[in-house]
């Protein structure tokens, strides 16, 4: 298994910053 | 007709977009476009010019009331003061480490203190497995207890150099040098086009008024 955990962390959407820019 | 110029009023914590640029990889136009969305994001619920922990999930997520592990830190972080709230100079500086030319140190440290959950000055095995595990809930992503075990244990014993059960700053510098994939989340390419985005009109309003 070559799954690092801190790669899995950065597919959480809470560590995505780019809704910060998107049209509301 | 006669237009009568107002003296612009700022939200509380604003700051002189030129001392910002001089602190951040930011120039001042870019400063400026961040102050037309940091005024949106600012009044999206409570209209006191300041980012409540509530608009900032809103913004991220369009939903108030959805928490997330990292929300919270990242909001956190990014107030820096420790009053619950970020003003401007908080959310300029605290955005400057994702700005895609911000030096790496910076994103490792930033990155480094969003996984010490409980602020020790390290990273605990039992942060890491409860941050897996938070994301792996939230996510589609359906993995058993003992793989998630397997696949912390695999990433402690690679980044634990020294083997005394914690990440200390040294050894996450030389783990994420080792994989600069981890830091992939620290750099928004969006940073560098936020004057298209985020024009200042303001500025172009101001140009008007003394062509007119």
């Amino acid at each position: 298994c070559n799954l690092n955990a801190f790669d899995i962390i950065s597919y959480s959407s809470g560590f995505d910053l780019s809704g910060l820019f998107e049209e509301k | 007709g006669c237009f009568c110029l107002k003296k612009t009023k700022h939200t509380p914590g604003y700051e002189e977009p030129t001392v910002l640029a001089a602190e951040t990889p930011f120039t001042v136009s870019e400063v400026e476009a961040l102050y037309e969305l940091y005024k949106k994001l600012s009044n999206s619920i409570t209209s006191d010019g300041l980012i409540h922990k509530e608009e900032f999930q809103l913004a991220l997520f369009r939903n108030r009331n959805r928490r997330n592990l990292f929300a919270d830190r990242i909001f956190d972080l990014f107030d820096i003061k420790r009053n619950g709230v970020v003003d401007f100079g908080e959310f300029v500086r605290s955005l400057g480490v994702f700005h895609p030319n911000a030096p790496i140190e910076d994103k490792i440290e930033f990155a480094f203190r969003l996984y010490d959950l409980r602020q020790t000055g390290f990273i605990e095995r039992e942060e890491l497995k409860e941050m897996v595990s938070a994301l792996l809930h939230e996510s589609e992503l359906q993995l058993s207890d003992d793989v998630v075990e397997m696949i912390v244990d695999k990433t402690w014993s690679d980044a634990d150099t020294k083997g005394d059960g914690k990440i200390d700053r040294e050894e996450w510098k030389e783990f994420v040098l080792k994989y600069p994939s981890l830091l992939k989340n620290m750099t928004l390419p969006y940073l560098k086009d936020i004057t298209m985005a985020f024009p200042s009109f303001v500025l172009s309003s101001e140009v008007e008024d003394t062509e007119i």
